[in-house]
């Protein structure tokens, strides 16, 4: 019950044999802590367990939808996109072509991302086009030239270096990136 | 036969479900006609229902592609437990009893399930059928019901919500991993479900709290009987990792729960779980500011907040048995004969294993000392309010004659499991932890051991130290105390001969 | 120490350890927004 009984864990040369040091002395919390989404060390204003994904790290590979509440002036709006009674669906390039081009740059990433083979998929990859948006092949981002500055093209023609205007759909924002685009590598 | 009749019955509910959003009128309507129809009419039909449709989605689950949709029928099933939950009409049977049926079947079908497959029994199907429950209620409950437009049926609903959250806490109980062992990560994922964890610590009036306290007791019973010292098993070696996360987020959304229930916890925390104690004793209520612990000028009697005794959700008094009497007696009026009788009365009739940092076994009662040192600090510190601080910040009063009489007639092991559960009480500032910071200052410099003197004081820096050479965190109440005693002029600790026998502990301290 | 059947038992349960998406709210019925469309193999192909 005395002091030598923590030799076990605190000298280095016997620490395998007896006790499990993970858990007697544990280990660096703050890892674990940012797993959860708990910075520095503090308390965070966030109620992680809101959004608690599992008890492991390993399994926690995805979000998971949180509960929340639609007022019911959220749902069956009538005429959104003027569609009439029935909620707008966009099942023709050719005829819903008009409705698409109302939502704004973020509603069309959105729908992008969110409908992958679909007809709106290709509505908003059409119209984020005439916007001046590129569809990067490899990076699977959009991006659209900065205004601000011209671009140089690079000797023989197949790539530009400027500044860019990226919209990054991981943290749902544009962001101004400076890069060598390759002509080929767009749609 | 009939089961097939309810096969069909199921079957086509999944379909519907397909086609048509869970709030359609079509989904109202097939209960309403399943209600006429008579197939849930009696006792006995809901149970052949219940157990012919789990039976079904778990067995679909079995046999999906798992690269496809493997939980369209267990999903379709929680819809119907929850629409049969709302939809019906209770007053000739009360919803709790029906949902415990329900749950009583599914419970049976699970556990023959288990019995029949041993090693290859697949925990899945039953997991998601009690998430989607979680998330269905959750869906249908949130704003008080305001999905049900039945101001009757909306108001028993309310009534009923917490209703459902206890029902479900008590078979989880029963699902523990010491019961069902093949189901034992499914059911950690259970009790932190985003679901369920956050909704019972947040019940009114803390409804939640004694059922969630005995699941994380079921958890770390299950952790105390299987962690050897050496060789711990790589699957609780898991089961622990993941226990840390859970508690960790626990402790950031919701101190409060483990500074008010720190008591039951540790009881079952085991021992060489430093970090993990550490982890439950250093939350502390939000709102409360810390003043910095390794401030050299701080003292922990100019801390105004530590005027507030912490909230202690289950009273100790309680696990008292037979000494509630004498102990009682003897803090209104100190005797040695009670005195007597409390010493003798903390032993076991048994030894009993412990994994234990230098011990491996236990004959007193751990969690009779727990509950006397802290009832007598929950009294002291009534006492200080009541009356003046003098009153209990006294060598002489019975709060701390009480706990210095066990030292003095104990044995060793006595000794040291009294200063364990006294700096179980060294936490966040509050009125325990002044108090107790108090008793073991005093009690590491005074004369009145005798030739016991050295022993208790080595047990008193082991104690501390023990929670102190751990990764973080650090309780308040153990860094302010320690430093006091590094502090003190009564007593130079490195000039202590356990301390100079041991030069790894010098080295420590003299770096502290 | 942990009975043979019990630790096979716990270490089943580990590999069959329900993971976020076992978690994740049940969608049975799915409002189809439009018609499945040929797009290009560049695009993601995974909401």
């Amino acid at each position: 019950y005395g002091l030598s009984a923590l030799l076990p864990l605190i000298r280095r040369e016997d620490q395998s044999p007896d006790y499990d040091s993970s858990m007697t002395l544990g280990i660096d919390l703050s890892p674990v802590l940012h797993s959860l989404g708990i910075p520095n060390n503090q308390p965070s204003r966030n109620r992680v367990l809101d959004t608690f994904q599992s008890p492991w790290v390993e399994t926690s590979r995805s979000e998971v939808e949180p509960k929340f509440f639609v007022p019911e002036s959220f749902k069956n709006i009538p005429n959104v996109l003027q569609s009439g009674e029935r909620p707008p669906a966009f099942n023709s390039v050719q005829q819903d072509h008009a409705k698409i081009s109302l939502f704004q740059d973020e509603t069309l990433f959105y729908l992008f991302y969110k409908h992958p083979g679909s007809v709106v998929q290709e509505l908003t990859y059409l119209e984020l086009r005439k916007r001046n948006w590129r569809y990067h092949k490899t990076l699977k981002v959009w991006l659209t030239k900065d205004p601000m500055m011209e671009p140089v093209v690079a000797p023989g023609g197949a790539s530009e270096r400027g500044s860019y205007v990226f919209f990054d759909p991981q943290r749902w924002e544009k962001c101004q990136r400076d890069f060598v685009l390759f002509y080929n590598a767009i749609m | 036969t009939n089961k097939e009749r309810m096969l069909l019955v199921f079957t086509e509910w999944v379909k519907l479900l397909q086609r048509v959003p869970s709030d359609d009128v079509k989904v109202a309507v097939f209960i309403s006609q399943m209600i006429e129809k008579g197939v849930l009419s009696e006792t006995n039909n809901v149970i052949e229902f219940t157990k012919a449709a789990l039976e079904l989605s778990v067995g679909s689950f079995k046999e999906s592609d798992p690269t496809s949709e493997v939980f369209t029928a267990t999903d379709a099933f929680s819809k119907l437990i929850v629409n049969l939950l709302v939809l019906q009409d209770f007053s000739e049977v009360d919803r709790s009893s029906y949902f415990k049926l329900i749950f009583s079947v599914i419970t049976f079908v699970f556990s023959e399930d288990q019995g029949k497959t041993e090693n290859t029994f697949n925990e899945r199907p039953y997991f998601r059928l009690f998430s989607s429950l979680l998330c269905d209620w959750e869906d249908i409950s949130s704003h008080n019901f305001v999905k049900v437009e039945d101001q009757r049926c909306r108001a028993q609903l309310v009534e009923f919500n917490k209703e459902f959250y206890r029902v479900i806490a008590s078979f989880l109980h029963a699902y523990q991993p010491i019961a069902f062992p093949g189901f034992s990560f499914a059911w950690i994922t259970l009790i932190s479900h985003r679901m369920f964890l956050p909704k019972m610590l947040k019940l009114p009036e803390k409804a939640g709290w004694s059922q969630l306290v005995l699941l994380f007791t079921d958890l770390l019973k299950f952790m105390a009987q299987y962690t050897k010292k050496q060789d711990v098993p790589d699957a609780v070696s898991v089961v622990y990792k993941g226990a840390l996360r859970v508690f960790l987020a626990v402790a950031n959304d919701a101190p409060e729960f483990l500074v008010e229930n720190h008591y039951e916890l540790l009881n079952n925390l085991p021992h060489v779980y430093m970090q993990l104690r550490n982890v439950v004793l250093s939350a502390f209520p939000k709102h409360v500011s810390i003043p910095n612990p390794y401030n050299p000028k701080l003292s922990i009697d100019t801390v105004k907040i530590c005027d507030q005794p912490p909230n202690v959700f289950y009273d100790p008094v309680h696990d008292l048995k037979t000494l509630k009497k004498p102990v009682d007696n003897y803090l209104r009026i100190p005797s040695a004969s009670l005195s007597r009788t409390i010493s003798s009365n903390v032993f076991r009739s048994e030894y009993e294993k412990d994994n234990g940092i230098g011990f491996d076994t236990v004959s007193v009662d751990v969690k009779l000392i727990n509950a006397i040192v802290l009832h007598v600090g929950i009294e002291a510190a009534l006492e200080k309010q009541r009356t003046t601080a003098n009153a209990v910040f006294n060598v002489k009063s019975s709060y701390y004659t009480l706990l210095a009489d066990l030292l003095n007639d104990g044995t060793t092991e006595v000794r040291f499991h009294v200063v364990q559960a006294i700096a179980n009480q060294l936490r966040y500032p509050n009125a325990h932890t002044q108090w107790f910071n108090y008793v073991l200052k005093n009690f590491f410099n005074s004369e009145e051991w005798g030739e016991n003197k050295t022993e208790i004081q080595e047990i008193i820096v082991r104690t501390l130290l023990e929670r102190i050479v751990t990764n973080k965190p650090h309780c308040w109440g153990i860094i302010v105390t320690f430093t006091d005693l590094l502090k003190s002029t009564e007593c130079s600790l490195m000039d202590l001969p356990f301390v100079k026998d041991v030069p790894e502990v010098e080295l420590i301290i003299k770096h502290l | 120490t942990m009975p043979a059947e019990m630790a096979s038992q716990l270490e089943s349960s580990l590999l069959n350890c329900p993971d976020s998406l076992d978690a994740d709210t049940p969608h049975l019925y799915h409002n189809v927004l439009s018609l499945p469309h040929p797009t290009s193999i560049f695009f993601p192909n995974e909401p």
